[in-house]
């Protein structure tokens, strides 16, 4: 898609974010 | 799997599934979910959001999963 490198860089920027959101989960559950 | 229920399970699936860059959107989920109401697919997307799951990207109403590519 047509996607701006602004949009880009800001979903990069959430993915990250969710990544570590993960890590934190799964880290809480061990 | 993995401690989600049906729900948060058949939502993350249709999220992993799509390979758009910029995700599937809300609309998207709710017609492919009908049985599912709008707040209930909303409460499981915030869940699986804050579980680092999935992520908005172009809004808040589209996303993708940390699970796929």
């Amino acid at each position: 898609a047509g996607l701006t490198e602004e949009q880009k860089r800001k979903i990069e920027e959430n993915r990250q974010k969710a990544l570590a959101r993960r890590a934190e989960r799964l880290a809480a559950q061990q | 799997s993995g401690g989600l229920t049906l729900h948060q399970t058949q939502i993350l699936k249709l999220i992993q599934n799509c390979t758009s860059s910029e995700g599937i959107s809300l609309e998207d989920l709710k017609n492919r979910l009908p049985s599912i109401n709008l707040p209930t697919l909303k409460k499981a997307v915030e869940f699986l959001s804050s579980e680092g799951h999935i992520y908005s990207t172009i809004d808040d109403e589209h996303f993708k999963s940390t699970d796929a590519e």
